[in-house]
């Protein structure tokens, strides 16, 4: 079965696009078929993999909207195994323009339902709000990875985001699981870091990965190159942390 | 004249809460009579300043669906001369709640039109998007802060937000001026901010803050104190930043 994978997170900058692009190629260095989906109107995926949204003239809003096919909107990466479906945009119109199309938060999901192509893993990156874009991404999901930042902020909106998924899992999917809760920019030589830490696992317990990974400044770095991390500097930290999170993913996938 | 600052930029976590809870409470500290406004679903603000939530059981919310007027939903904060309207999560459902109001983009602004008492400043904290409630913060201010974290990422959405500031101004509120754009969580050590700094001052020149406000753990403490940086820790960097900020608003204010 095809991994669809929506990385959620309405709080604003904890590293949901960082992981979509890096976890995405990781699992592709590691062979894995992959398509990244930028449901973000800011298309930070987009770029952070060196697409040029002015080339391509083909974008996710089209599918949203019933005007184009997924297939007919997919590129190839500069990561060899990676596709993606760039973002723009015009995205921020869907939630008004689909008001009245009954099908408004399943446009996603059917139009990966009529995918020729099959990929091991599909990555959503979601926009940093609970809207139309981000329930289409959670109704054509199986799996959601929840990024959180190690700071006070990012803490509060998770009771919100866990109440907003089961809802979700009710009303529309009922196949969508949690994959787990990814703490990011983790900084050991701070005490709040270690505070968040310690309070998400002893919250979440087994929900949390395994995998933590840590603040490093080439991750922030390598998006002004269009690169993943594992193009820019396969020996950082970051690059380090989000192949051990691909492993840990391909092994509880293996393990249903 | 009241000065509205709105605090906006759709991209995620650049410091939209952190800087309009300790711009404002550096305000109140200087003598200022300031109210803040915490128009984002996560209420993040609102718990930044110690408020809480299940207490008051009275929102911006109310004021934003013509409800409640704004006089009946101001709160004191811990800091003198500081007063807040609460969020909450229920602003999530404004936008499509408004669809059939003529006045939707203007509920903030005419509220803030019929408020009895007055204020030297009002600061509207933004959610991380361009949709119905950054516009009514837009259309209820005469300035605009813009923070900018000095990442990459965070450049991009740049160019559209300036974009949709002069769409703005011509439709709904011609009053509308760009106070500056603030560069947040500079860190000097890392190459990655220095370009950005530069690059930002180099295309914005006299548009940006000669403030810049440095990357300080402190700042990311304070809030799960439910306390601003004046009061958490006053001789930090973050505290001296943000005073320095209020200190350069109040001169501009000034001179026109
Ligand atoms: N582990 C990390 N170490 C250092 N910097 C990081 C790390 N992860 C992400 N960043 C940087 O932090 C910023 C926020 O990350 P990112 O943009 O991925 O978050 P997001 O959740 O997608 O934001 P948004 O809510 O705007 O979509 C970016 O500038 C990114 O480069
Ligand atoms: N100068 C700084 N130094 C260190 N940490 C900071 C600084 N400014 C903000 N932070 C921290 O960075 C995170 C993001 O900041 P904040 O939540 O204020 O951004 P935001 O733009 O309001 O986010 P959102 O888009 O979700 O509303 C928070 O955890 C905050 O505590
Ligand atoms: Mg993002
Ligand atoms: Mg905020």
């Amino acid at each position: 079965e095809m991994r669809v994978l929506s990385v959620s997170n309405q709080k604003g900058g904890v590293g949901k696009t960082t992981t979509a692009v890096n976890l995405g190629a990781s699992l592709a260095v590691l062979g894995k078929k992959v398509l990244l989906i930028d449901l973000d109107p800011q298309a930070n995926a987009t770029s952070g993999l060196g697409i040029n949204k002015a080339d391509t003239g083909r974008y996710v809003y089209q599918v949203m909207i019933g005007a184009n096919d997924l297939q007919s909107v997919i590129e190839e990466t500069c990561v060899k195994g990676m596709y993606a479906v760039p973002g723009s945009y015009h995205l921020a119109g869907v939630e008004l323009e689909l008001v009245n199309q009954p099908l408004r938060e399943r446009m996603l999901a059917r139009a990966l339902s009529l995918l020729e192509t099959s990929f091991d893993f599909v990555i959503i990156d979601c926009p940093p709000s609970l809207g139309l874009l981000t329930i289409n991404a959670l109704t054509a999901a199986n799996r959601v990875i929840i990024p959180v930042q190690c700071e006070y902020y990012a803490l509060e909106g998770l009771g919100r985001l866990m109440k907003t998924l089961s809802v979700i899992k009710k009303r529309f999917n009922p196949r969508l699981e949690l994959a787990g809760i990814l703490l990011t920019m983790y900084d050991p030589r701070t005490r709040l870091s270690q505070d968040i830490a310690k309070e998400v696992k002893g919250y979440f317990n087994s929900k949390v990965f395994n995998t933590v990974i840590p603040r490093n400044v080439r991750l922030s770095e390598a998006p002004s190159y269009g690169m993943p991390i594992c193009l820019y500097d396969i020996s950082s930290k970051g690059a380090q942390g989000y192949l051990m999170l691909a492993k840990e993913i391909i092994r509880k996938g293996e393990n249903g």
